[in-house]
């Protein structure tokens, strides 16, 4: 553990509690894209798969375990919880999200290196690292159809965006220190800023003004 | 081994 990465998971857990203060304070779940936390979770399902594994450390697995719920929790919010699912905006929420779940699975399989040892929970893992990478897109694809996303929203995608840049310092600061470095999450975790970057540009550039897309 | 395969990130 580095100062790198606990930013990183401290801003991953903080865009958590943005999203159902904003939620809370509201009373909608207007911008808010369904169908991004509906991969969040299967990305999380399958990459905790771990957790009946092995242990790592109390950290880890409170961290896992607050992932996983918090996210189902949205989920419940959003879809299902009135008065909030009642503003659900499916209309702007129309990314196909399902055509990329069934051909990635089927890709990371079938390009899996390592077949002989692997195991079903690295072939799940190497496919939730990949498929975290794309979670974003039907969030970003919701305020591009709007062409506006409140404050709030926005503090909720940057730091789920900014999350994944500070682990990318933390690979590099691994990598400087024991020269190990992890080219599937090092690449997906470049490929998800990279999605990111032009909302961040965006978003620092509003300075706390209103984000118009 | 397994521990290899050990993930220590979230």
């Amino acid at each position: 553990m580095n100062i790198f990465r606990f930013i990183a998971d401290l801003l991953h857990l903080t865009s958590f509690f943005i999203l159902i203060f904003k939620i809370r304070k509201s009373m909608n779940v207007v911008g808010l894209s369904y169908k991004s936390k509906e991969l969040y979770l299967v990305v999380f399902l399958l990459r905790y798969l771990d957790l009946f594994l092995y242990f790592v450390s109390f950290y880890n697995t409170i961290m896992k375990i607050l992932y996983i719920s918090l996210t189902a929790y949205l989920i419940y919010i959003i879809r299902f919880r009135r008065p909030y699912c009642l503003t659900y905006d499916s209309q702007n929420d129309s990314f196909p999200h399902l055509k990329f779940i069934y051909p990635g699975a089927a890709l990371v399989t079938l390009i899996s290196l390592d077949y002989s040892n692997i195991g079903l929970f690295e072939i799940c893992w190497t496919y939730s690292i990949w498929l975290e990478s794309l979670a974003i897109l039907p969030q970003l694809h919701m305020i591009q159809q709007t062409k506006e996303c409140e404050n709030i929203t926005g503090h909720y995608m940057a730091s789920l965006g900014f999350y994944r840049f500070f682990y990318i310092l933390n690979w590099i600061y691994v990598y400087y220190y024991t020269e190990k470095i992890q080219w599937i999450s090092t690449l997906g975790g470049i490929l998800q800023t990279a999605l990111y970057s032009d909302f961040l540009y965006v978003y620092l550039k509003s300075q706390g003004r209103k984000i118009e897309i | 081994s397994k521990s290899k395969y050990k993930k220590d990130e979230l």
